[in-house]
């Protein structure tokens, strides 16, 4: 996955994902793709979740998952989930909540519960970094007013590492693929330098859907893997999802 | 480039997305939080019914070939648990169940999918 929250020079936040996901899980040799990547594509969709007949939150997800990957709470906060490989990883939170030890959180629920029942980006923060989990992740967070975004780094039991937009220092956006930021990423699987040098490309005057789309499409950001990319802003109120596919040649990751 | 990445100069004009990279856009739907839990997700999964029980399918291929007891224990064990999740995930995963006519071990295997890959 691809995730990024940028700030304009007017102050405005956009947040977007590329969701990448079914890598090893069978790849067809006849069509050049990974199998559990195209049978995900169907069931992708966007969710309108209203209480009272107002929208409490809108999630691009699918059918069948009932927790939350990427969402919005208009007005309030946006929110994408990437996976962080871990080998004190969720199969062992899995095992021991079937064991009965059960303090840590479901990734989904908990990334529900916040775009549920926050109220604000501070509080959505402190839900996300202090929450017992049962597998690692990544959260990245943003607000409804400029400054207002983070990737928080997590393991399953606590906060590792905490990283804020820091326009002061330059910093106009925060960009995180599968590893942790401060550390290289994996030589094969470097999606994070040509998404980065691409957002430099664009510049912070010009950060836009438009921009961010263009980014989010550039191979190897784009790739085998990727099902969907899902925009978000609060300040436009705009939540939009689009259906993707990498035709060869593509990486498969 | 020619060869793996495929690292390409920053693309431009791609936004309204269209051409072969662009497969189409994402369907909206409702769902009431006022509803029972267990009612909720039913219009979703009756329309995607299909392409569930597909990619369901699948994975059970797929875990019956390195692990042949596990969809056993999944359809016969993991539903004993449904009851230890947290209101209103169990109720709203039964009614996921029912709705796309999948055992519930299934449908709780899929909603911990992203647990048991993040090693």
């Amino acid at each position: 996955c691809t995730s990024v929250v940028a700030q304009d020079t007017s102050g405005k936040l956009f947040h977007a994902r590329n969701l990448d996901f079914g890598l090893f899980l069978g790849w067809d040799v006849k069509n050049n793709s990974w199998i559990v990547s195209e049978l995900l594509k169907p069931l992708v969709v966007n969710v309108n979740f209203q209480r009272n007949n107002k929208t409490a939150f809108m999630s691009t997800s699918f059918a069948g998952y009932i927790g939350m990957l990427t969402g919005m709470k208009p007005g309030v906060l946006t929110l994408t989930m990437n996976e962080r490989f871990s080998l004190d990883g969720g199969y062992i939170g899995i095992l021991e909540w079937i064991l009965g030890k059960r303090h840590g959180v479901w990734m989904g629920f908990l990334t529900r519960s916040v775009l549920e029942n926050a109220t604000s980006y501070d509080e959505a923060k402190d839900l996300l970094s202090k929450t017992e989990m049962l597998a690692p992740a990544y959260f990245i967070l943003g607000g409804n007013k400029p400054g207002q975004a983070c990737v928080i780094t997590r393991s399953r039991t606590s906060s590792i590492n905490f990283w804020e937009l820091d326009t002061q220092k330059g910093e106009w956006y925060v960009l995180e693929t599968n590893y942790d930021h401060w550390k290289p990423p994996l030589v094969i699987d470097n999606r994070r330098d040509p998404a980065m040098k691409c957002m430099k490309t664009k510049g912070q005057k010009s950060i836009s859907f438009t921009t961010i789309y263009d980014v989010l499409s550039t191979k190897p950001v784009l790739n085998k893997l990727t099902t969907y990319t899902a925009m978000m802003s609060i300040s436009e109120n705009k939540f939009e999802a689009y259906l993707r596919d990498c035709p060869h040649p593509c990486m498969p990751w | 480039q020619d060869v793996p990445p495929y690292t390409e100069d920053c693309r431009s004009g791609t936004y309204p997305p269209s051409g072969p990279t662009f497969k189409g856009k994402v369907q909206w739907y409702t769902v009431n939080l006022d509803q029972p839990p267990y009612e909720r997700w039913q219009k979703l999964i009756s329309d995607k019914k299909a392409p569930l029980n597909e990619l369901i399918q699948h994975i059970k291929n797929l875990a019956k070939a390195i692990f042949p007891n596990l969809i056993d224990i999944v359809d016969n064990k993991l539903p004993f648990l449904i009851g230890k999740l947290p209101s209103p995930f169990g109720e709203e995963m039964k009614g996921v169940a029912d709705a796309a006519g999948l055992p519930l071990g299934e449908i709780m295997l899929f909603n911990i999918f992203y647990e048991v890959f993040s090693v």
